[in-house]
């Protein structure tokens, strides 16, 4: 998962 | 999910839920900053319009249901409820100064070309420097409420708490998220003069102009 966004993050 | 992780989203959360409980207990918005608050709104709204389109938890998506919920009850306080308690002569930050530029370099680097994606990453670029206008009136006002430096505290704990976060996910999980990363920093530095008049001076902040 490198470098891939966060988007289970608030 | 660890530790800092979710410490850092009580500490958001209660920095949001603070304010709110502020401005509604003093019945004023005095000190505090609308546009700050705008574009927190906007922050939440464009980031979490992921809400439509995938489920992760029902933690996340509770708590991304209510920073927004909050976030456009704040922004109701202050320019609907208490308006005549507002400071608009101080606040004159133009946050058109931040939302272009913000914009703009969300096009130009993102993780991915599309629109859901620019939205988030506009999101990811406009929190860090979404406070920007709240410092701009205390400096401004030269002054700030203990109540509005709790604030304030509360939000910056949030940020360096995220920064151990990824610290964290990077060695155990192996994952990073450079452009969450890098805003994540620059956010917590503007933080840090705050942090240091908040130790040194206790409570009653008073950024020299």
């Amino acid at each position: 998962e490198d470098g891939k966004s966060a988007k289970d993050e608030l | 999910m660890n530790i800092f992780r979710l410490a850092g989203d009580l500490s958001h959360l209660a920095a949001i839920i603070i304010l709110l409980l502020k401005i509604w207990k003093t019945r004023s918005c005095a000190g505090i900053s609308g546009k700050s608050q705008i574009l927190f709104a906007l922050v939440f709204t464009t980031r979490y319009l992921d809400l439509l389109t995938s489920f992760i938890s029902l933690y996340n998506t509770c708590m991304k249901i209510i920073y927004i919920g909050c976030a456009y009850a704040t922004v109701h306080l202050i320019y609907m409820k208490f308006k005549a308690t507002y400071d608009g002569n101080h606040d004159t930050f133009r946050i058109e100064f931040l939302i272009v530029p913000v914009g703009g370099l969300s096009f130009l680097v993102n993780h991915d070309f599309s629109p859901l994606e620019i939205l988030w990453t506009f999101s990811i670029y406009l929190e860090s420097v979404a406070i920007l206008p709240q410092l701009f009136l205390i400096s401004k006002t030269g002054e700030a409420e203990t109540i509005t430096t709790h604030y304030l505290f509360c939000l910056g704990v949030y940020r360096a708490l995220y920064l151990f976060n990824w610290i964290w996910r990077f060695y155990f999980e192996g994952f990073f998220d450079m452009i969450a990363i890098v805003a994540g920093v620059v956010q917590t530095i503007l933080y840090c003069d705050f942090f240091y008049l908040y130790v040194t001076k206790g409570e009653k902040v008073a950024i020299p102009s």
